[in-house]
């Protein structure tokens, strides 16, 4: 099992990895990933080997499409991941008829609400649940990973719900930082720490 | 001005102080600073000491509110941001009423759409104008950077639009990686990849 951080790396390596792939280059140096990521290629190299990378090519570097597939494999996004979406509001109902998620094998199942004029519906072709039908939901469809899109004053209660239904992994979109125990995880998205990196770059008038 | 790596970290450091800060803690070493955020400490001391950090206390380290203050200044955002969302649908109409943005100095404006149903009208208090009177808007408003929220397929012709009418800050929800020339910058968000971590941890089924 590797550190949160190493997590956190890797998927700034996969995501990098598939744009180059996706421009036609086949193989890269840590220096080269360096440049691109801002990670320095020392911290490269020892991630790569504590993920069990074999070493690059002494002249042509890693092999893309061979880092792409272990990177795969060690995320275990090769298997379908079954989701819902708590919250059917706005935000909701975007991540309901996201193409992003079903590309990447994440399979958005249903949602859960309780607006009595929300529940019973059907978004994009899935059914909206009311919430007191989770428990049996979640073991029929074999859901694992809960995504979070209500308001913030009902964030604590629903995650709790859902956690006492056997959830360990959620996607928080509220702008509520969850308390939470061990044994779970939850991945916090904040759609401002990229409009702060935009207003540096507006703020000093500079070019890319 | 510092590097995009610098800026990208910059960001990453700011967000982890606030959380320290709201806990109520009041100073960090940098050593600390590691364990929360996984960048080497020596790279912490370098970025810090070209962002014009004042060395830290040898005793007690750095402290926690000078360290936002000093990068809220860089980040230029102390002063307040016009935005405007442009593809007021679901995902656009969740960006208008979202509390977060106004928190950190960002005022979202109004919203630009093409669909005659939506033109004209207000969500959340603001005024959704049709994109061909962005030319007007834009400059009576001062804004500065523009949110995409738009279908994929048009993506690109919206972006060079917005380009063309001077914007050269934007933020980009759509799953559409924009080709962009020198003297603009583009943040793309993907929701996928935070969904990337969870399924690490429920794949290998361990605990924080
Ligand atoms: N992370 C980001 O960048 C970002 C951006 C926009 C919005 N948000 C956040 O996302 C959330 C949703 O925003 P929105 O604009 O879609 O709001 P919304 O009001 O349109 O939708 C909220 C939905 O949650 C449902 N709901 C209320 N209580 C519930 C409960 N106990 N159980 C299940 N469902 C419940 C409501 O019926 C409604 O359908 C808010 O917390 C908002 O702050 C975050
Ligand atoms: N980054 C993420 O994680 C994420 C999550 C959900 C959705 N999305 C993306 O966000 C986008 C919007 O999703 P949605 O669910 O809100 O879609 P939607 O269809 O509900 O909304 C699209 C809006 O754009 C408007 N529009 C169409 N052409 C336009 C043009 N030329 N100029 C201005 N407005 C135009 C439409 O009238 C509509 O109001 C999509 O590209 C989707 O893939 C991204």
């Amino acid at each position: 099992i590797v550190s949160k951080k190493i997590v956190e790396r890797l998927t700034i390596y996969k995501r990098e990895i598939e744009k180059l792939i996706k421009e036609g280059k086949e193989t890269i140096f840590s220096y080269e990933l360096e440049k691109i990521t801002g990670i320095p290629a020392t911290t490269i190299r020892k991630d790569f080997s504590i993920l069990g990378v074999k070493l690059g090519h002494v002249k042509y570097g890693y092999n893309l499409i061979y880092l792409k597939r272990v990177f795969d494999e060690i995320l275990g996004v090769k298997k379908p991941w079954n989701i819902a979406i708590v919250g059917i509001g706005n935000l909701g109902r975007a991540l309901m008829g996201y193409t992003g998620f079903e590309k990447r094998n994440f399979n958005v199942i249903c949602g859960f609400d309780i607006d009595e004029k929300v529940v019973g519906t059907k978004y994009n072709n899935k059914p909206i649940f009311h919430l007191n039908e989770a428990p049996q939901i979640l073991k029929e469809y074999d859901i694992h990973i809960i995504v979070l899109t209500v308001p913030s004053e009902v964030t604590e209660s629903v995650f709790k719900y859902f956690y006492d239904l056997g959830i360990r992994a959620f996607l928080n979109l509220t702008p509520v930082i969850i308390n939470c125990s061990s044994c779970v995880y939850v991945e916090n998205v904040d759609l401002t720490s990229p409009l702060e990196k935009l207003t540096y770059y507006v703020d000093k008038n500079i070019c890319n």
